[in-house]
């Protein structure tokens, strides 16, 4: 495992860290996206199935998996529950049923192998890849956005963005490639890109 | 087809 794929787990559990610390807090869950949320949920139970037939293989990703759903479902319990008066879907308004049917449409016709899993999972990638969407767009319309949530989306982005060049130094070193996760984690990068660009110059 | 290789990323 190299620096870059180490650096972006770490991102993500920071991202995580940081997403729950800000509800319990603040008591709220203000300026955090529930569709956004939803989607991440989606993509870690579609994507981590195979924590069912691979979990003796690897601790660590093993470990890393059951953190990521467990800590989604949380923080949506969190946000059905006991923050729930503080969540206005008046301004959560971004139209997943496009995200989740074009992620859906490009696993069918471009999977590794048509198995329920090969399709499930890059479902999952693709999904991944828009699934803060959402969140961005939330932002967008609240304007100012609270510091820690910026920090939040900006870990979240620097995860998939470290896998790039994780994904560079593993073709050079591993003969390793993935097309389906790699074009997607371009994609999602440049997703978070303007953001990344605001978040340096504030 | 060969089989698809364990996915080792997260």
């Amino acid at each position: 495992m190299n620096i870059f794929r180490i650096g972006g787990d770490l991102s993500h559990l920071i991202s995580i860290f940081i997403l729950l610390h800000k509800m319990r807090t603040s008591k709220s869950c203000i300026g955090i996206s529930f569709k956004s949320q939803v989607l991440y949920l989606i993509v870690y139970v579609t994507r981590y199935l195979d924590l069912l037939w691979t979990f003796q293989h690897s601790t660590y990703n093993s470990l890393m998996k059951i953190i990521f759903i467990g800590s989604s479902a949380y923080t949506i319990y969190l946000m059905l529950n006991d923050f729930k008066p503080t969540h206005d879907p008046n301004i959560d308004t971004f139209k997943v049923e496009y995200l989740i049917g074009g992620s859906a449409i490009l696993a069918l016709l471009f999977p590794y192998k048509w198995t329920t899993s090969e399709v499930l999972w890059s479902f999952s990638i693709w999904l991944e890849s828009v699934a803060i969407l959402p969140q961005l767009f939330m932002l967008q319309r609240t304007g100012e956005a609270e510091t820690i949530t910026t920090h939040y989306i900006f870990a979240l982005g620097a995860y998939r963005a470290l896998y790039i060049p994780n994904w560079l130094c593993r073709y050079l070193f591993e003969n390793f490639t993935d097309p389906i996760a790699i074009i997607a984690g371009i994609i999602q990068t440049i997703l978070y890109s303007d953001f990344f660009y605001i978040y340096y110059t504030k | 087809v060969a089989a698809t290789p364990l996915k080792d990323e997260l």
